[in-house]
């Protein structure tokens, strides 16, 4: 299953 | 109070192009350095980070940090009174409520003055940590655009797998399947000036599956500069950036498709 991921889960909010 | 102007005014107008469609509105952060602009589209996969440098306008005054917050759209409709190559200058007070935008002609015989209502935008910014890449891509941005919009046209992801040798853009859907692959240009290569080649620097090979149509929109990004940059690393969005000479850069962060 391939599965979308979002761009929080590699940058952190500051 | 904040002010700059550029010569080619119609450089903002394609910069305004090609962040309109993936984020609404957002803040221009203004310092004594320059702008800088970061947003998400509404899914949350991608972000878009724009940095301006003082040294690319022909003026650039900023006394305290100002921030404009815009809804590009709105934008985008006073800049399309801009003359193709007209020259725009940006002004706007500490705590004002408002930007005023100022068309002039190259022989000044028309000037145009546009005021845009800025918004409150509470938007918390992300911190894009600086990354070692497994592969880093410099190509013709035109054929990147080429490419993202012909393979969208039989599937929906993209998997990039760079070697030493290539960069393989791979899609499959119900039609079939079909892949496009670049070759490294030979570095020996005399003809044709640095922005025709490929160059791939690689540090080991990668494969990622990216979703196409926002690579589609990033693609609006492709008359800014004649090249564009893609950085790849495992499990890692991927960058995609347009350098635009001494003025700054635009950067796209795609976060990956992965296989759970």
């Amino acid at each position: 299953r391939i599965i979308q991921n979002e761009i929080e889960t590699f940058f952190q909010f500051k | 109070m904040f002010e700059c102007a550029l010569i080619q005014g119609e450089l903002f107008r394609k910069l305004i192009a090609s962040v309109q469609d993936l984020v609404q509105d957002g803040n221009f952060m203004c310092d004594a350095n320059g702008i800088s602009l970061q947003g998400m589209d509404s899914s949350h996969v991608a972000l878009v980070a724009l940095a301006l440098k003082k040294e690319g306008f022909v003026e650039y005054r900023c006394d305290r940090d100002v921030t404009l917050g815009i809804n590009f759209a709105n934008l985008a409709k006073m800049l399309k009174c801009m003359g193709a190559k007209d020259r725009l200058s940006i002004r706007a007070q500490d705590e004002g409520d408002s930007a005023s935008f100022v068309f002039e002609s190259e022989d000044s015989s028309r000037v145009s003055n546009f005021e845009l209502k800025l918004m409150q935008i509470d938007q918390e910014q992300l911190g894009v940590p600086e990354t070692q890449y497994k592969a880093v891509i410099r190509m013709p941005s035109s054929e990147f655009q080429r490419i993202c919009k012909d393979l969208s046209a039989i599937g929906d992801t993209v998997s990039i797998s760079v070697t030493k040798e290539a960069v393989k853009f791979s899609v499959g859907g119900d039609i079939g399947s079909g892949d496009m692959s670049l070759r490294q240009s030979e570095s020996g290569d005399v003809d044709g000036d640095d922005s025709e080649k490929v160059m791939i620097e690689l540090e080991e090979p990668v494969q990622q599956n990216f979703a196409l149509r926002y690579l589609n929109n990033f693609t609006k990004a492709t008359a800014l500069s004649k090249t564009v940059t893609l950085s790849l690393g495992t499990d890692m969005p991927l960058v995609t950036e347009y350098k635009m000479d001494n003025l700054g850069s635009i950067r796209y962060y795609l976060a990956p498709k992965i296989d759970e």
